[in-house]
């Protein structure tokens, strides 16, 4: 494995986005992920529609919750193609799912994975350069008074309640750390990022891994 | 007008709150790449104003990762 890996690099990760005041990061997790995913196999990285899944993926809440498992499964089950954010852009409220023809473009999910990799974060590491960006579900209690750096301390994993993107990791300083987007605007931490020191689990992060493939 | 100003007194004590927690969790950040806290959008929130408004994902449990698969 590389020291330093980071799927920006490779310019297949979209900018940082604003959930707002909607419980929407389930959704900006597994759009993140599907993007980037699409975007490595050579295609031209696009934002896709979050709006489209905070919608329509039926099992979840909206604004008011969900699980990225329950999200993917979705996608999967149905092959409901994600259309381009341009054609259904973000509302930070839940509305009323659009559909559109099979025929109309767009990008579907065929599968994906889910793991645990709490004590094997060297095997997430391998996970993340051989799948692309991982989407995950932490424990962000503490990153409410988050300004930037590596987290070290203070960040349980005992209750999961945050979807985030992991797009990279770097081992090569004193600190290993995870990269990783927030959807909380870039504004917020380290432009949008946050760095969670690898080993330990920390923050649950590698508790629940999902990873796509489209 | 009355609503206002205790919203107002509302947010100045969650904002002193945030302060005292900022103090705390600073005090273990001992290198220079160490996690910093401080003041940011998000410090006018109490802890339950932001969890339920920010922090709404929940998790299904996930196998554990088996490493690579075998072949017969």
């Amino acid at each position: 494995l590389p020291g330093k890996f980071d799927w920006r690099d490779k310019a297949v990760v979209a900018t940082v986005q604003n959930q707002e005041a909607c419980g929407s990061c389930w959704a900006f997790s597994v759009v993140g992920a599907t993007q980037s995913v699409r975007a490595i196999g050579g295609w031209r990285l696009q934002q896709l529609s979050v709006q489209q899944v905070l919608d329509c993926s039926f099992r979840n809440n909206g604004c008011s919750g969900g699980s990225t498992f329950q999200a993917l499964s979705w996608l999967k089950q149905t092959g409901v193609k994600l259309v381009p954010q341009s054609e259904y852009p973000y509302k930070a409220k839940t509305g009323i799912c659009h559909f559109f023809p099979q025929s109309h473009g767009g990008v579907a999910v065929r599968n994906f994975t889910s793991h645990d990799f709490s004590g094997q974060e060297e095997a997430m590491m391998s996970h993340l350069v051989e799948r692309g960006p991982l989407a995950v579900i932490v424990d962000a209690v503490s990153w409410q008074d988050y300004l930037g750096g590596i987290i070290q301390h203070h960040c349980s994993s005992k209750w999961a309640n945050h979807a985030v993107l992991v797009v990279g990791y770097d081992t090569v300083g004193d600190i290993p750390y995870w990269i990783v987007q927030n959807s909380w605007g870039a504004s917020w931490g380290n432009e949008g990022y946050v760095y969670i020191k690898i080993g330990g689990n920390l923050c649950g992060i590698a508790d629940s891994v999902a990873a796509v493939i489209v | 007008e009355a609503e206002g100003e205790e919203s107002n007194r509302r947010r100045r004590l969650h904002f002193q709150d945030a302060t005292k927690r900022h103090a705390y969790l600073n005090s273990f950040s001992t290198l220079p790449q160490s996690a910093k806290y401080g003041v940011n959008r998000f410090s006018d929130l109490s802890q339950h104003e932001f969890r339920e408004l920010y922090l709404r994902a929940s998790a299904d449990t996930a196998p554990p990762f088996s490493g690579l698969k075998t072949q017969r």
